[in-house]
């Protein structure tokens, strides 16, 4: 069983590696194995954006650290794949262009994995397949209502 | 196992029986601030298990139940019910579609139901793991929380890799 | 001192019932005087959406949490006012409905204060009187821009 | 008292002299990800006088001075002026024009300059508690930090409500 972890753990870094760079557009990701003071196991990251040099995570930007945290989650989705994945605003800290990444690769798990993606992003709405409107005409009452995604300025339920 | 649809009622803001027909493929879900989005994504969470009332935002579990607008009532039960697509016969054992409800009532009495009939909560935890869906942080990644995994301690990540393994 | 604190408590929770009320476009707010079990002294947040019930601040989505926190902030602001005030990415979490009420209520301490707004929101840039825009052409080292807001779109710097 | 300017030299992503000349009114910052956007709401913070590491998102104040790029070689030394408006003469000992300088050397070494003169950190809080300027949350509301207040403990806000008081 450390024999499986450890092997799950190559993969996980891995994919993380690859991942980060294709959300970044390039830099390099690692993952390290590390001992604490109180000799338990623990997961250091570093992360390097293109055309930066490798710092500690905490000085990445609001949206370099949505981007790295998204690679790892991928990641570890990546070795035990859910049929399913709900992602509830993950697009929010992201420019046009890395949302524009992102979406790319959500589109690559297609087909094998069903994304729910709530999200307040009109390029990311234009993305999806199908898109459904939750709206409050009673106030306090949710109710869902199907969008149609031509003429989708009209269609996204304002306030 | 694809999702279906999702039936919520008296679950947080969705006091009428709501249903959400999910396709495949990317699905879009939006709308104003507060107008219940997340309160989708909490529903998944309840019905397929969460014990946790912290998680799903709330103090008590008692919380999750529709507790009045300014014109409604509250009322005295949630259910959510999540079906999924079994066409592919991955639970051998079930038939083309399994539906999973959950229930909790004010008084704080919980029911859970496999396709319609009583069970046990473990009866539908054992299901989950049986299709290794997880509702772990990759599986729902939630609102404001996408970088806890990379201001957790390096022991805390420890823990969603072993999960992950 | 204690008589000081009092009268400030007092204006702040009026401040915050205003600022909410208007962020939010209706509803109510207020705030709390509370004594811990420890004999400490604290204080809690009420907040009710319009049309909603109050409940606990904890069951708000992540655009009401943003914006009684914006309420709330500005109340704080109101009785001790800077003559600049920088904003980094409040307007995130936020509806277009939202944002617009947010921008308007900026305006109004237009001339008193100096506001300083970083935003990835095409419509927060619109409202803005001036625009810098932060590039890297040399990757890793930042460089200012003026930014145009005619041709807008062209104009913010792309990735 | 409004900034007329901001001079950044060394700074974090900043390492060459970059001047951001600021308007009256409401002045938009924008940019792609990571292009040092809230760098320059860092080098605010510190020219005012912070001095936590942490809220700076570093672990030591030495981590400020940039560290170099793909291309560019670290430097020695980061420094960042910020110009005042005193034209109002609410500080009525200062001329037209106020300049607050601090600088770093990677040797760890700190100068502080008031209209280009030397002074301690001292003279330079001093100053700003003169003018009724503060750092708190509500004057430089941060990134991700919106809701801390909410999710502060009750005896926390306190300590917020008692510097604004
Ligand atoms: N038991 C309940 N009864 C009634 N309303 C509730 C209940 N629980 C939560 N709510 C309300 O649900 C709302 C939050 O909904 P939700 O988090 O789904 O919003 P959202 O659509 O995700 O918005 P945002 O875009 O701002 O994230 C809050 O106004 C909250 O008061
Ligand atoms: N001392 C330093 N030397 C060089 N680069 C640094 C230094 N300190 C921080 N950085 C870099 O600055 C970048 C973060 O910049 P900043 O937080 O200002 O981005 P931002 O424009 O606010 O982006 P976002 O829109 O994602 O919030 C990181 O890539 C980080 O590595
Ligand atoms: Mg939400
Ligand atoms: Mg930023």
């Amino acid at each position: 069983s450390e024999r499986r972890f450890e092997r799950t753990f190559t993969t996980i870094r891995e994919n993380f590696h690859t991942m980060f760079r294709r959300l970044f557009g390039g830099g390099e990701a690692d993952l390290k194995l590390v001992e604490t003071e109180e000799k338990e196991r623990g997961i250091e990251i570093e992360a390097k954006p293109p055309g930066k040099r490798t710092q500690s995570i905490a000085l990445l930007s609001g949206g370099e650290k949505a981007l790295t945290s998204t690679a790892l989650l991928f990641a570890l989705y990546m070795t035990k794949p859910s049929p399913f994945c709900f992602l509830d605003e993950l697009d929010a800290p992201l420019d046009d262009a890395n949302t524009d990444r992102f979406m790319k690769i959500l589109k690559e798990f297609n087909g094998t994995t069903q994304f729910i993606l709530i999200t307040h992003n009109k390029h990311t709405m234009e993305l999806a397949d199908s898109l459904y409107g939750i709206t409050m005409e009673d106030p306090g009452v949710s109710k869902v209502v199907s969008v149609r995604l031509s003429g989708l300025q009209a269609a996204v339920p304002a306030a | 196992l694809f999702i279906k649809r999702l039936e919520l009622s008296g679950f947080k803001t969705f006091v009428r029986r709501t249903t959400l027909n999910v396709d495949a493929g990317m699905t879009g879900i939006v709308g104003p601030n507060g107008c219940g989005k997340s309160n989708i994504i909490d529903a998944v969470r309840w019905v397929l298990g969460e014990q946790s009332a912290k998680a799903l935002r709330a103090a008590r579990m008692e919380e999750l139940v529709f507790h009045g607008s300014e014109r409604e009532k509250p009322v005295g039960m949630a259910e959510v019910t999540l079906t999924l697509d079994n066409e592919s016969g991955v639970l051998s054992k079930q038939g083309p579609e399994i539906s999973l409800t959950r229930r909790l009532y004010r008084s704080g009495e919980s029911e859970y139901l496999i396709n319609r009939s009583p069970v046990r909560l473990k009866d539908i935890t054992d299901l989950i793991l049986d299709t290794g869906i997880t509702t772990g942080a990759y599986v729902i990644m939630e609102q404001g929380k996408i970088d806890s995994v990379l201001t957790a301690r390096p022991t805390e990540r420890m823990a969603l890799f072993e999960e992950a393994a």
